[in-house]
């Protein structure tokens, strides 16, 4: 028996809104630790990482770990169907191949619920060890949105560029090229327009910008994004959110050969 | 040129 009850709905729909597009079908797994994901996109060059911490629900029970096969456009769709303040309450009995969505307005006047039919799905779990990364970059979500968009529209590919100084984003196309630099800079009216970076050495690499646009889709869960870099690792961009858990991105880098 | 790397190089499954 799972019951899981998180009263902002639009929680959940920001979540899934933020990973359809990248991943078509995921199992959900539960445990005691929270309602996680984790899942590749079908060129295995992206990973996204989802934890709701099971203390950020209002009620959570999970019996045992459980692992539920979803289709998250359907399962947005289903999710789009609530209001961003309804409470929702996932629930699951043992052994069934449905998950049902039950939706309460704030006054409890409308409640409506939504059976959806589980699909068998072969994950293919990656291990991913806690790593200390050479550059670590805090900054503006929506920032770093804008960025990816603009860039995205010139180029393929964006280098990615750490120093102590700041963060360059540069790209690269047929019509011509871009630069970026962001400062560090802690001197902000509203701390998520700050920049801050924890550098060990420099790092500078390259990735697919389609692929940071589609993470830039989480970007109305957190104010700020935390974009982690290692020479000749995957990437990490994380959207925290407040409480309840994390979002993160793993993409693979290009490299020259 | 540039190669897109796979995830698998550099984790692995569980």
């Amino acid at each position: 028996m799972l019951e899981l009850r998180l009263t902002q709905a639009g929680l959940l729909k920001k979540v899934l809104e933020s990973i359809k597009d990248l991943v078509t079908d995921a199992n959900f797994d539960c445990s005691a630790t929270g309602f996680s994901l984790q899942a590749m996109d079908s060129s295995h060059v992206a990973l996204v990482a989802l934890l709701l911490r099971s203390d950020g629900f209002e009620h959570y029970r999970c019996d045992h770990n459980i692992s539920m096969g979803m289709n998250l456009g359907n399962m947005a769709k289903m999710l789009r169907c609530a209001s961003d303040d309804d409470t929702v309450t996932i629930k699951a009995d043992d052994g069934s191949d449905t998950v049902t969505f039950m939706f309460e307005s704030p006054s409890q006047d409308k409640i409506s619920d939504y059976e959806m039919k589980l699909m068998d799905i072969d994950s293919e779990h990656l291990g991913i060890p806690e790593a200390e990364y050479q550059a670590i970059v805090r900054m503006s979500a929506s920032e770093f949105a804008r960025i990816c968009k603009d860039l995205g529209t010139i180029g393929d590919t964006v280098i990615i560029s750490v120093t102590k100084e700041g963060v360059q984003f540069s790209t690269k196309g047929d019509i011509g090229t871009a630069n970026i630099i962001c400062r560090k800079n802690t001197a902000v009216d509203k701390k998520e327009e700050a920049t801050v970076i924890e550098m060990a050495e420099p790092v500078s690499l390259t990735f697919a910008s389609r692929y940071l646009i589609a993470f830039t889709k989480a970007t109305p869960l957190a104010g700020q994004v935390t974009i982690s870099m290692s020479y000749d690792m995957p990437i990490v961009v994380e959207y925290k959110m407040e409480t309840m858990g994390y979002m993160r991105f793993y993409l693979a880098p290009k490299i020259e050969e | 040129l540039k190669t897109q790397l796979r995830l698998e190089a550099f984790y692995t499954f569980n």
